[in-house]
């Protein structure tokens, strides 16, 4: 199944 | 004290219409290079990049840099109240709670302005950084609009693949299947209405429907609309605003668990 990831797993906190 | 005169005040509307379902609050950031935001979806699965540089305003006076935490909805409903043609300013003095839209019809002869209450929003900017994409396709953004409006009525994800035939939007649900292909087509009268498909390897992304419709609210800005994709990466979708900036949608993928 595809599970939806979270762009803060992508874009660290600048 | 901040002072933005933008001309053609009709792209500050179709920027907030543009924006205002997907993010609720946000902070603007006014500085000497320009006027930006970025904010993520309450779920944390999408983000909005914009920024209209300083330089597209007929009259851009920031004395300091300052970030303005607005509701989006109140602002597009204060927006809404400006004519398409009207020139519109938007005004904060140092330390005000408040910001000022005003809006002036192009004759001069009707000026409004419409004060907003201006929120404490605390949220962290995301360092975004800049990737080599698999595959970067630029098509009508109209096109881009009507396909995911239309796979969404029969999927809530898609598949988009990019192969050198060109890019494959596939959905399914309860009623079946859908694929919409495109091939590059660079024949065509009006450049933007080409589709052009840079790819200097295949690539193929799940994504939820809903998002991508929210993101098309954006094709008033802009004719063409270029997706940026890469393997286990948010796509990225940019509309870029008449000479003035962009707007760009990041959507995180969905994973083969």
């Amino acid at each position: 199944v595809n599970q939806q990831s979270q762009i803060t797993s992508f874009f660290s906190k600048a | 004290m901040l002072e933005l005169r933008l001309v053609q005040g009709s792209l500050l509307k179709k920027v907030l219409e543009s924006i205002k379902d997907l993010v609720n609050d946000a902070n603007f950031d006014c500085s000497a290079t320009g006027f930006s935001l970025q904010a993520m979806d309450s779920s944390h699965v999408a983000l909005v990049a914009l920024l209209l540089r300083s330089e597209g305003f007929e009259h851009y006076r920031c004395d300091r840099n300052i970030s303005m935490g607005m509701n989006l909805g109140n602002m597009a409903k204060m927006l809404k109240c400006a004519g398409n043609d009207d020139i519109i300013t938007l005004k904060a003095d140092d330390g005000s709670d408040t910001v000022t839209f005003m809006f002036e019809s192009p004759t001069q002869d009707k000026i409004a302005d419409f004060e907003m209450r201006l929120m404490d929003i605390d949220s962290e900017h995301l360092g975004i950084p800049e990737a080599e994409y698999h595959a970067i396709l630029i098509m009508p953004s109209a096109e881009f609009a009507r396909i995911c409006k239309d796979l969404s009525s029969i999927g809530d994800t898609v598949v988009i693949s990019v192969t050198k035939e060109g890019v494959k939007f596939s959905t399914r649900g309860d009623i079946g299947t859908a694929n919409v292909v495109c091939r590059q087509n660079t024949t065509v009268d009006k450049p933007e209405e080409a589709t052009v498909i840079e790819m200097p390897e295949p690539v193929s992304l799940t994504f939820a429907l809903r998002y991508l419709n929210s993101f098309t609210k954006a094709t008033p800005l802009s004719n063409t609309v270029t997706i940026s994709l890469s393997s286990e990466i948010p796509v990225v979708v940019e509309y870029k605003i008449a000479e003035m900036g962009y707007i760009r949608f990041y959507l995180a993928p969905k994973i083969e668990e």
